[in-house]
């Protein structure tokens, strides 16, 4: 019952504005951080799972690799089902996010633990050889960024204090 | 601004060519700050308010300026193309937007003291309505070809940075004396935080005034960057979600900010939704706003119970299904029985002799009209007489007031009447005994049948529709309107009110879900109950269509 | 009438919140985790 309106010159005006501002949509990426590190290393692994992740740089990937993101793979238990390497390799570049958050989580899992003062992960590979309340001494393999591989190494002083 | 001098440009845009050096070159930003603001200082550019206010009004334009000289230089449309010529843009935006959160948070001395606190709020408010003031200036001499991005960029990343509470940038206090010399804070590595900790709401207020002074009414260009804005994870994590959530049963105090904000949008939309037919962009804008609601609907329906009434005031009466959505947000702890249960007993619930949320603080349009004592006085004494025939004048506007809009009525008005009377009704039956008897024969009655007799066809269907606006979860509110919308169907004596009343029901269950709980038990109570003789009616057959909905909505629940 | 809002690519039925991943209006696909801030322990920012 109340019919159509006539609108108003102010109305014409903000439409015209809308309809000129409309072409220049906004982006996803307006107001997402740019993360620089993530970016520019597109190991074969990575590319595999989180192709779709890859922003702003879209690196160009086989096209047999998926090219939509995976089911669920914002889950928890996606992030279980992924190999370690894969795991570190997330929790290095995608600091700050929450694929950083899941890859510890399932590191953790995994019975990884971050050791915050060499900014490490490491595992515990045997039984520690003394234990003290201060420090346990055994033998444990951590992740090493550089050589992106895991390495073992004897009498490794494991401190409590720092145990996250 | 011919009163810039040409050497503070030149300052400005070298001091700014070095910061964005700075910020991209160096680990530590901390290390360097110091130093850069000392450089800053000696540029004068410290010096008074004047000298600070231009410097940001320079450095925003010059980044506005390159943005779109990269943009300009776009070869085409390739989401590759977007996302690189965007990356070159943030080089630069998202540097600048780095020193205003750095200078931010360094301002101010005594750390730990209200007045630093107030000193980083000026810095940020002052710095908020340079780059706002911008955007109006440039949206006037740039028409249609103004972009919102740089503005975009450069605000959201500020408001990311400044409502974080984590301290990103790895800053970390050290030559304290410097720092102090310049009134910048200086104390251990955590001051900066607490001091910003509590001033998190007025942050967050500083960014809410800063989007009504761009809101689309004013800043069309920018219509779609501020609906990005607003329904930005942050944004609304920090609105919506703040320390004192539903969760503590404490409003969060971001509520009515974020509210606010969204009803602006749904009044610059409601002219161009009350023609059927939408232009791309204005769908493009309504199809966006519905998606928030959807959200607010999933994640926060407290939050459209709490503000639905001020939500159907600036809602179009057309749009419907925007209308029904805000109607069928009900509170997460509340199980809905199915509407279509046979013999469902509504009186029977537990939850409808309470009133709902948000009810008590929406009769500001109420507040100030002249007839407000008449009315209170009829309620209670039915008088005086002259009141029930004076009525339909007190709720019209002239023409004049709103050109080019054949409505009549004082819409808002007609709402809060509606569900003031109602809860004075309510109030004088009390919640656990509504029911069809209970309602009649009260003044509260009176001005409702009134209303419906002595209004014309726009005015009833204004006045129906502020009762079906009442027909959400379960609740006194519902109970008690779906009784009078039910009562004005048995006791009209003319079918052209009880076919009005058909309508206005149908009208919002024929649109697309959701539909609110109230509306449809009323429905099928109306359909249903053989008291109201509703298949006795001819309108029921006006069209074979019509007619076989109403049949399968009987048949689905009869 | 109105449209079918389910087809705003919303998953309505998720029991996780919507916001948090909402990748605003005028795009489809919700964030993924790594697009996504999350506060991490400050050790966990190595970069």
């Amino acid at each position: 019952p109340l019919g159509p309106i006539q609108l108003p010159k102010s109305c014409l005006y903000q439409l015209h504005m809308l309809e000129a501002a409309s072409r220049h949509s906004v982006h996803p990426i307006d107001s997402q951080r740019l993360r620089y590190k993530c970016c520019y290393v597109s190991a074969e692994t990575y590319a595999i799972v989180f192709r779709p992740y890859l922003s702003p740089n879209v690196c160009p990937v086989p096209s047999y690799y998926p090219q939509q993101a995976l089911p669920h793979c914002d889950s928890v238990e996606f992030f279980h089902r992924l190999s370690t390497e894969t795991l570190f390799f997330v929790f290095y570049f995608m600091e700050g996010t929450k694929a950083q958050y899941l890859a510890a989580k399932a590191l953790k899992k995994q019975s990884w633990r971050f050791h915050t003062k060499y900014m490490m992960w490491f595992q515990r590979h045997e039984e520690p050889k003394t234990i003290t309340d201060e420090y346990e001494q055994g033998t444990y393999i951590y992740f090493d960024y550089e050589k992106w591989g895991q390495r073992k190494k004897e009498h490794f002083t494991f401190e409590y204090r720092y145990l996250e | 601004y011919d009163s810039d001098p040409p050497e503070f440009l030149e300052k400005t845009e070298r001091l700014l060519r070095e910061w964005i050096n700075l910020y991209h070159s160096t680990a530590n930003l901390n290390k360097v700050f110091h130093i850069y603001v000392q450089s800053m200082n000696n540029q004068g550019i410290l010096k008074t308010d004047d000298s600070i206010t231009r410097f940001f009004r320079m450095s925003t334009e010059i980044c506005v300026e390159l943005t779109y000289r990269f943009l300009s230089a776009q070869q085409n449309q390739s989401n590759q193309a977007v996302v690189e010529v965007r990356a070159k843009c943030f080089n630069t935006l998202d540097a600048f937007a780095h020193l205003i959160v750095m200078l931010v948070k360094y301002s101010g001395t005594n750390a730990g003291t209200a007045s630093e606190s107030n000193a980083k709020l000026n810095l940020l408010k002052k710095v908020l309505g340079i780059i706002a003031s911008v955007v109006c200036q440039d949206q006037e001499i740039r028409n249609e070809q103004f972009q919102h991005l740089a503005y975009y960029r450069i605000l959201i990343i500020l408001f990311m940075e400044l409502t974080l509470g984590t301290n990103n940038l790895g800053i970390s206090t050290s030559s304290q004396s410097i720092q102090h010399q310049l009134g910048f804070g200086a104390v251990g590595s955590n001051h900066l935080d607490p001091s910003f900790e509590n001033i998190q709401l007025q942050v967050l207020n500083a960014f809410c005034q800063t989007l009504l002074i761009l809101k689309p009414s004013k800043v069309p260009s920018f219509a779609f960057a501020w609906l990005d804005f607003i329904s930005h994870r942050t944004f609304m994590e920090k609105c919506l979600n703040g320390p004192n959530s539903i969760n503590a049963g404490v409003l969060t105090k971001g509520w009515p900010l974020y509210a606010q904000l969204l009803i602006e949008l749904i009044k610059f939309e409601s002219p161009f939704l009350r023609n059927v037919e939408l232009p791309n962009s204005v769908d493009l804008l309504y199809k966006g706003t519905l998606k928030v609601l959807l959200i607010l609907l999933h994640d926060f329906p407290e939050f459209l119970c709490e503000y639905c009434y001020e939500l159907c005031d600036a809602i179009p009466c057309n749009a419907i299904q925007m209308r029904n959505l805000v109607l069928s947000a009900f509170p997460r702890n509340m199980r809905l029985p199915d509407p279509f249960t046979p013999n469902l007993k509504i009186d029977s619930l537990q939850e409808i002799t309470q009133p709902p949320k948000g009810s008590t603080t929406t009769l500001a349009a109420l507040a100030n009209v002249s007839f407000k004592k008449d009315l209170e006085s009829y309620l209670r004494t039915r008088s005086p007489v002259t009141f029930l025939s004076e009525l339909r004048g007190y709720l019209q506007i002239s023409a004049q007031s709103q050109p080019g809009d054949s409505t009549l009525y004082n819409i808002p008005l007609i709402n809060a009447l509606v569900l003031y009377v109602g809860q004075m009704a309510i109030q004088a039956i009390n919640p656990k005994n509504i029911s069809m008897s209970s309602i009649a024969h009260s003044s509260h009655m009176d001005i409702f049948q009134n209303l419906a007799v002595d209004l014309d066809t726009q005015g009833r269907y204004l006045f129906l529709n502020a009762i079906a606006n009442q027909l959400r979860y379960p609740n006194s509110h519902t109970h008690y309107f779906s009784c009078a919308l039910l009562y004005l169907f048995a006791e009209s004596n003319t079918e052209a009110i009880q076919e009005q009343i058909t309508r206005v029901l149908l009208e919002r269950l024929i649109v697309n879900r959701p539909h609110p709980w109230g509306l449809l038990v009323t429905f099928i109570e109306l359909i249903k109950n053989p008291s109201f003789k509703f298949w006795n009616h001819e309108f029921v057959r006006c069209a074979p269509e019509i007619e076989k909905l109403f049949e399968s909505v009987a048949r689905s629940c009869m | 009438l109105g449209t079918d809002l389910t087809t705003l690519k919303l998953d309505l039925n998720s029991q996780e919140n919507l916001y948090s991943t909402f990748p605003g209006p005028w795009s489809d696909q919700p964030l993924k985790p790594h697009e996504i801030d999350y506060p991490v322990p400050q050790e966990y920012l190595i970069n």
